[in-house]
């Protein structure tokens, strides 16, 4: 069965689209099938993925409208990757849910699905069994696209800005999935936080990275992606980093993450 | 009578609270009297000013829910600068306003009163005409807070980092403005575009510059920010740069950013 990870920090511009990119295809590198859903207005993934508006159709918006997977999914240009762009509507449904019956649950009804079969036992049909991963790219905020991903998802993977407001948010953040976990998915679990942008010439790198592994300790992973304009030039390519120049240190990073989070996988 | 100027950008992280600080700061230092309105559910700007969370009350959440401004106004440790400060109880705002009549004025009519005098001659009454200049700054969305804010405020600063994903979001927010502009604020118009953590060390930062000048010519302004660390360190101590480090590259920057936006008024 495919492992469902939501990317998501409610803080702006932490690295999560970033990370979602380049996570995604260091993941398929080693041979995973990845599908990249992205369900944020702005797009950025879909744009850092070099899926030109024209061809991303109802997209990830259609998702919570009852359009089936195969109609949304849009091959990528790297091999195991697909993407499930994203639509400007998406900044609609927030207000387009709220009259609806379990708001919080359209992305799961519409990628897992319950069947009975003769003796009534119920299985759930994975609609998204042939991907080994699906990372979900959320919207700065804590609103309704960020909790249904939230509802799908195994678990939630934080990327963590080296910044003191990045910091201050996480408090909030993981109070947040706390509350999803009891609400609604009784499985969510925190995946991990990924410390993201660290700039090894500045002292506030080090004590916010620190100051988060002595309360998080093992939830921290050892990965440290380091601020590396490499990273932040390739999006205007429409090419995840790891193509855009795969021996920067930011490259790199995002490979070693790969490599940690699949290790973590198989511990746990 | 009062400016009222929304601070705002649904690309996160581009220095939209960074901005409203240091901008205010630098203006309350010119001798003006200067408001912050902090209607992000994660409240940097409260905490970037020294405002503890359990000094901050109902704060801004008050306003939309028919609060008299000087029951939720906090003095900040700089002389002329009062703050509204944020709520966690603003995140739950966007589905509250669902079902109120006029969802988008809710600040607009708790600020901005109208009194009719004898002669039955429409009066604006104006709340905040203590006040010189009224910043607010808004979350990283194009939801119900940032509409309130934009229906409330008489122009619109865009923080635009110098970065190609921030660079894309630049349409979809103008276009939201206009369409703001049409429905309900005929006279909201674009106070200007900032450049911010621009970075000299590379060749991302022009080429953004460039394009954005290339497309908005006048609105952007000369004055541009630089990526410099005091300015990330200064609210771990609750202070706006320009206290914690005057002298540092960033801080100058907002000083002329201020003397600028002062230049520009006077001319308009
Ligand atoms: N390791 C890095 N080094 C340098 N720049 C980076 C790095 N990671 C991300 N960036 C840049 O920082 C900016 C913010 O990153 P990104 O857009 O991925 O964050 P986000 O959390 O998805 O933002 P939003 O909250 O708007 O969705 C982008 O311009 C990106 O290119
Ligand atoms: N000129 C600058 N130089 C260095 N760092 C900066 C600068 N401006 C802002 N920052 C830092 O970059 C991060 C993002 O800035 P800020 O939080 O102000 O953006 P924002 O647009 O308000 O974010 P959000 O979308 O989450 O509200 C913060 O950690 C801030 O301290
Ligand atoms: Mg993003
Ligand atoms: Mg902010």
């Amino acid at each position: 069965a495919s492992r469902i990870i939501a990317i998501a920090n409610q803080k702006g511009g932490v690295g999560k689209t970033t990370t979602a990119i380049n996570l995604a295809t260091a993941l398929a590198a080693t041979g995973k099938k990845v599908l990249i859903l992205d369900i944020d207005p702005q797009g950025n993934a879909s744009t850092g993925l070099g899926i030109q508006p024209k061809r991303r159709g109802i997209g990830s918006y259609g998702l919570f409208h009852g359009e089936a997977l195969n109609r949304v999914i849009v091959e990528s240009d790297i091999p195991g990757l697909g993407v499930v762009p994203s639509s400007p509507d998406l900044a609609g449904l927030e207000i387009e849910l709220i009259e609806t019956e379990d708001p919080q649950f359209r992305l799961r009804k519409a990628l897992i699905e319950k069947t009975f079969s003769e003796n009534n036992q119920e299985n759930t049909n994975n609609i998204l069994s042939n991907w080994d991963y699906v990372l979900v790219d959320c919207p700065p905020a804590l609103g309704m696209l960020t909790v249904n991903a939230m509802v799908l998802a195994d678990a939630v993977l934080v990327p963590l800005q080296c910044e003191f407001f990045a910091l201050e948010g996480l408090t909030q953040l993981l109070a947040a999935v706390e509350k999803i976990k009891i609400a609604f998915n009784p499985k969510l679990k925190i995946q991990g936080v990924v410390l993201t942008m660290f700039d090894k010439r500045n002292n506030l790198s080090d004590q916010v990275a620190q100051d988060v592994r002595s309360h998080l300790g093992d939830l921290v992973y050892d990965t440290v992606i380091p601020r590396n304009v490499r990273v932040s030039e390739a999006p205007s390519f429409g090419r995840p980093a790891l193509l855009y120049d795969f021996h920067c240190a930011g490259s790199q990073a995002y490979v070693h993450l790969a490599g940690e989070l699949l290790r973590r996988e198989k511990t746990n």
